[in-house]
């Protein structure tokens, strides 16, 4: 997180009006997102709001386009979203949004005004932008249900280390609250992957709503949240593998399964397991991997793996075996595989076995960061 | 794969962002620079704030993060 330096309200007791409202919504529809936009930072710290209809407020929030009034013109649909100013008098710490803008209530039609109004409203307490993917206060807008938005860790250490915490709220130990989301550290040698899959080249391992995105010629990988790549494509993936085949990255969660062509998804999916020929018993893979050499794919399921001919679309006879059979040494749970350069490198918690598929021996133990660098 | 140049529109959009979010400043003074242009540092800077290669220069990567929408604010402080 970062801060406006010393740029803070001498209060907790803070007031904000609404000035004008947008034609996208109704305007109880943008009091109530504006509410729980404020709310959300008022449960984390010791900051009350109150709502003044008339006079200047603390937080004056409007709606405007192109021009406005301030030495900030908006710039039209897209881009720019909104803007805000950080504590003091006047224009301090007010909040504009660009009408340009389609601004939506629940669903993520256009740009969804509740998560704009809380990312605009730290900067009006005192926040600048976070570098976190993860955080509230990343400028990039990234779309998360409002429903189930928990504000993340980060923005409570940004908030907090301004204001101090929610005086209100007893931490009773015996019913903790939910727990902030958190952005995974590649750096975390206790790092499990939910799934990892190359693409053209390309490789990526999905964490939570997360992926890193490792390109050759970026040492660094790239942390990215999946639903700004892939609206569609859920949270916490069981697995994922590339077909050399069809050329297609496939995603599975629980019962079902996604394609991608490229950062596209394809059409007609999500598709149900039992599509690849999964008897109904798998309600979901675990990990998954495209052998080049025999030209089959392979799902883990607990402690089985099946063979699948991706030509015939229809599995292989003698299967499901057990994963020690297939892969000699492997007794614990594979939580995702990936095959590189003829190897098969199995994930099994923060360890990863690679496999010799001509000799079906295991060669070495690595751990995450063979691939993903810290 | 050859990295396709950016476009003249890419060019023009990366001006506006750099300006707007990272206090990229007309360039005064002598034209004659040693090191790195302003406009290039300011690519740098922008790179690592998004954890992106760090090249200095308008790689694909890094137009398609600066054509995301997002919010108004610099990432760089500039003070009040």
């Amino acid at each position: 997180f970062s801060t406006f330096d010393n740029l803070k309200w001498q209060t907790n007791q803070l007031t904000y009006r609404i000035e004008n409202y947008t034609p996208d919504m109704s305007e109880a529809e943008v009091d109530d997102s504006l509410e729980r936009a404020l709310q959300v930072w008022a449960k984390v710290s010791p900051l009350r709001f109150t709502r003044i209809y008339s006079g200047t407020a603390d937080i004056m929030i409007s709606f405007g386009s192109r021009d406005h009034g301030d030495f900030y013109p908006f710039d039209g649909p897209d881009g720019t979203l909104a803007h805000a100013f950080a504590p003091g008098a006047n224009i301090g710490g007010d909040a504009h949004f660009d009408d340009d803008e389609d601004f939506s209530f629940s669903s993520n039609r256009g740009y969804n005004l509740f998560l704009v109004a809380a990312h605009e409203l730290g900067h009006s307490l005192g926040l600048s932008h976070s570098n976190d993917p993860g955080a509230l206060m990343y400028p990039i807008y990234s779309y998360t249900d409002p429903r189930t938005f928990l504000l993340p860790r980060d923005d409570i250490n940004g908030i907090q280390s301004i204001y101090g915490s929610n005086p209100d709220v007893d931490p009773n130990p015996d019913k903790p609250g939910p727990t902030p989301p958190s952005t995974p550290d590649a750096c975390d040698p206790t790092l499990v992957l939910d799934a990892v899959a190359t693409l053209r080249g390309e490789k990526m391992f999905f964490k939570g709503r997360f992926f890193w995105r490792s390109y050759s010629q970026n040492s660094q990988p790239e942390l990215n949240i999946i639903k700004t790549f892939w609206p569609e494509i859920p949270d916490n993936v069981d697995a994922a593998y590339e077909s050399l085949l069809s050329d297609n990255v496939y995603i599975f969660k629980d019962r079902q399964v996604w394609a991608l062509s490229g950062y596209d998804v394809v059409p007609g999916y999500p598709k149900n397991l039992q599509n690849l020929g999964l008897p109904n018993t798998v309600k979901k893979v675990d990990a998954a991997l495209y052998n080049e050499n025999s030209g089959k794919t392979l799902f883990f399921v607990g402690e089985y793996y099946y063979s699948y001919d991706e030509e015939k679309k229809k599995m292989d006879r003698g299967f499901p075996k057990r994963v020690d059979e297939g892969f000699p040494g492997m007794t614990s749970k594979v939580t995702a595989a990936l095959q590189v350069q003829g190897n098969t490198y199995l994930f099994s918690g923060p360890n990863v076995f690679e496999y010799n598929m001509r000799t079906k021996r295991q060669s070495r133990v690595l751990g995450n960061s063979y691939f993903l660098p810290c | 794969l050859p990295i396709s140049p950016p476009t003249e529109e890419d060019e023009a959009l990366a001006e506006t962002y750099l300006k707007s979010f990272y206090n990229l400043t007309e360039e005064t003074g002598p034209s004659v620079r040693r090191g790195p242009s302003q406009r290039s540092r300011k690519v740098s800077e922008m790179q690592k704030f998004f954890g992106l290669k760090v090249t200095g220069s308008l790689d694909t990567e890094t137009v398609t993060m600066m054509k995301k929408p997002r919010c108004g604010v610099p990432d760089v402080h500039l003070g009040r």
